[in-house]
């Protein structure tokens, strides 16, 4: 008998839950979670480019299932850049237990006024769980078309890494990864920051952030920003992020409570 | 198997009076099933970010069916889902000796996981797979 079947099931949740239960309720889900408390209420926007990516890889590990995000979120998956998840993140995405998004700490449009030529990027790892291994890392900056430049005209965009920064001598840096790009591209381009990400995990004093510089044809370094490169907090959809992936280094156990 | 020979032979008798008691403990109980209450399943339950509060900091899903399970392990244990063998004999124990032996458990036999995504504290964004969540099947133990 359906009716006395329902009846029989709504009888169990019925019960409205008193002020204290409820809040013992939200403390062990918030447990199951692995979270000791609710993160603080902040200004967040779901449109930055960080949190559309990593909707968008939500999608792909819940594939089969409606996407269960808001509206607005799904609206934002439209409006966001093409071809942000790359089959190689699908790849590094199978393998993980965790990814995590990490938001540039340097005031962009600050930094280009001072130094117009060279891009300072930070991003703290050291929020990283405990007992996860970094199995991959992403640095991802947006290159907008450029109108300005001969479509043929090429740049080089590499990234280094900052070994050493004292006030009385060079700044000391490592090449981590380069890529040629046309004036006229435009879409995401990624760049490999696995060791660089384990290395920072691990020592994160030695954390000293990037150093993104841009070379034309002619090997002059140029305004990144005048190659196209969003380097701003506008549009949001475009902003710079870096994307760690990780595994559980062994069972994973929730803490007493 | 870990007795000798000689010892199985001197306490034959003690587990065939009990197998009887068990089978006639089982019959009843069978004839009584129709009033017994409904067997294990699972049943619906949905744990609703959105009730919660929690939209605001998980993006999403929105909540997720964890279903549980619910209903009684009695015989015939083939007529509900999953039952181990081992729970039929946890069953004849139970009927033996009712006042300390428990019933088999009605419990997830399949579990599922699911992802969750969720800023943190500095605006980062978590996405987290989390391994049994979700009861897919449930059985008796």
């Amino acid at each position: 008998n359906v009716s006395v079947d329902a009846e029989a099931r709504s009888s169990f949740i019925q019960r409205r839950l008193r002020g204290q239960e409820r809040r013992d309720i939200q403390r062990e889900i918030l447990s199951i979670l692995g979270l000791p408390h609710r993160p603080r209420p902040l200004a967040r926007t779901k449109r930055n480019a960080a949190p559309v990516f990593m909707l968008d890889l939500y999608n792909t590990v819940s594939a089969g299932a409606e996407p269960r995000g808001y509206s607005d979120y799904k609206a934002a998956l439209e409006r966001r850049a093409p071809a942000a998840v790359t089959p190689q993140d699908n790849r590094f995405l199978d393998d993980a237990d965790t990814v995590m998004s990490f938001v540039n700490l340097i005031d962009q449009d600050q930094e280009l006024l001072f130094q117009p030529l060279l891009q300072e990027l930070r991003f703290d790892v050291s929020r990283i769980p405990e007992g996860e291994v970094v199995t991959a890392a992403e640095f991802r900056i947006y290159k907008d078309f450029i109108q300005e430049h001969a479509q043929n005209e090429t740049f080089r965009v590499s990234v280094y890494q900052v070994l050493q920064e004292a006030p009385d001598s060079e700044v000391e840096l490592l090449l981590l990864d380069q890529r040629d790009v046309w004036a006229s591209e435009e879409g995401w381009l990624v760049f490999d920051l696995t060791a660089t990400s384990t290395l920072w995990q691990l020592r994160p004093e030695q954390n000293l952030g990037l150093h993104l510089i841009v070379e034309d044809s002619r090997g002059q370094r140029r305004n990144p920003r005048l190659a196209g490169l969003v380097t701003g907090g506008e549009p949001k959809e475009k902003q710079t992020f870096l994307v760690v992936f990780f595994k559980a280094n062994g069972v994973r156990f929730r803490s007493a409570r | 198997s870990a007795h000798g020979q000689k010892g199985r032979q001197s306490n034959r008798s003690k587990p065939q009076r009990t197998a009887q008691d068990a089978a006639k403990a089982a019959e009843a109980a069978t004839n009584n099933l129709k009033f017994s209450k409904e067997g294990c399943k699972k049943h619906e339950l949905y744990v609703s970010f959105r009730d919660l509060g929690w939209q605001d900091w998980i993006i999403a899903p929105e909540g997720y069916a964890a279903f549980y399970c619910e209903g009684e392990c009695a015989f015939p244990l083939n007529s509900y889902m999953n039952a181990t063998n081992h729970a039929i004999v946890q069953t004849l124990v139970h009927f033996i000796n009712p006042g300390t032996v428990p019933k088999p458990c009605c419990a997830p036999t399949q579990l599922h996981g699911i992802s969750v995504l969720y800023f943190d504290d500095s605006s980062n964004v978590i996405l987290k797979k989390y391994r049994n969540m979700v009861v897919r099947a449930c059985g008796c133990h």
